[in-house]
């Protein structure tokens, strides 16, 4: 483990544990994706499947479980908590997103470490990982407005991949045949997906002005 | 060895 990954999975806790928790005070969930939020709650039970039959360490276990407790979670409050669910913005979330899964799904047929159930719904989570943000994304840009809960949120997902780049470039030049092919160029892709957005959340954060996506 | 193989990260 090394201080980029350990930064990074914190990283990424804290994006869900913030998002969940904002959602759970304020009762809102005001310019969120239900689609991405349902996105991530696949791409966690598809990459955890090994959760009980493959025992790396503890920490690993525990933020298996923290991550699927958080995701679902936010998925049952934007879908059936009697409050939060009125505060969801259907009109405008309307990512066709299982236009993701499909691609993802044949892309993992293909391409994957072994040929076996596990092994493939491992490479269609890192698949299905790096086009989750679209539907947020997208969002975004048909509401334009970006309170900070939802800045934040995608901020620290972006975080969260830079750092996990910066991890593998750690582990390649650390350990003998380190070569993870399918993480290295979805997470790329990924993070590439954030580039733009970073951008104007810098830039909008450096003028302190309202953070505007271009049309 | 089996050890890299398997996927250790999150």
């Amino acid at each position: 483990m090394n201080v980029f990954r350990l930064a990074g999975d914190m990283t990424h806790l804290l994006s869900v544990v913030v998002l969940l928790l904002k959602i759970h005070t304020i009762k809102s969930c005001a310019g969120i994706s239900l689609k991405t939020q349902e996105l991530y709650a696949v791409v966690f039970a598809a990459r955890y499947l090994d959760l009980f039959v493959h025992f790396v360490s503890l920490y690993n276990t525990v933020m298996k479980l923290v991550f699927l407790a958080s995701s679902f979670s936010i998925v049952w409050y934007m879908k059936r908590h009697k409050i939060v669910r009125r505060t969801y913005d259907k009109d405008h979330d309307t990512f066709r997103h299982y236009v993701l899964v499909l691609p993802c799904l044949l892309l993992a047929l293909l391409i994957n470490e072994k040929f076996t159930f596990r092994e493939v719904m491992w490479a269609f989570s890192i698949y299905l990982e790096a086009v989750a943000i679209f539907p947020q994304l997208v969002l975004l840009q048909r509401t334009r407005n970006i309170d900070n809960l939802t800045g934040q949120y995608v901020f620290f997902l972006g975080a969260y991949r830079v750092l996990y780049i910066l991890n593998w470039i750690y582990r390649y030049f650390t350990e003998p045949h380190f070569v993870h092919w399918i993480s290295w160029v979805a997470g790329i892709v990924q993070t590439l997906l954030y580039a733009d957005f970073f951008y104007y959340y810098i830039m909008s954060w450096k003028n302190n002005v309202k953070l505007e996506l271009p049309a | 060895t089996d050890k890299a193989k398997t996927h250790d990260e999150l």
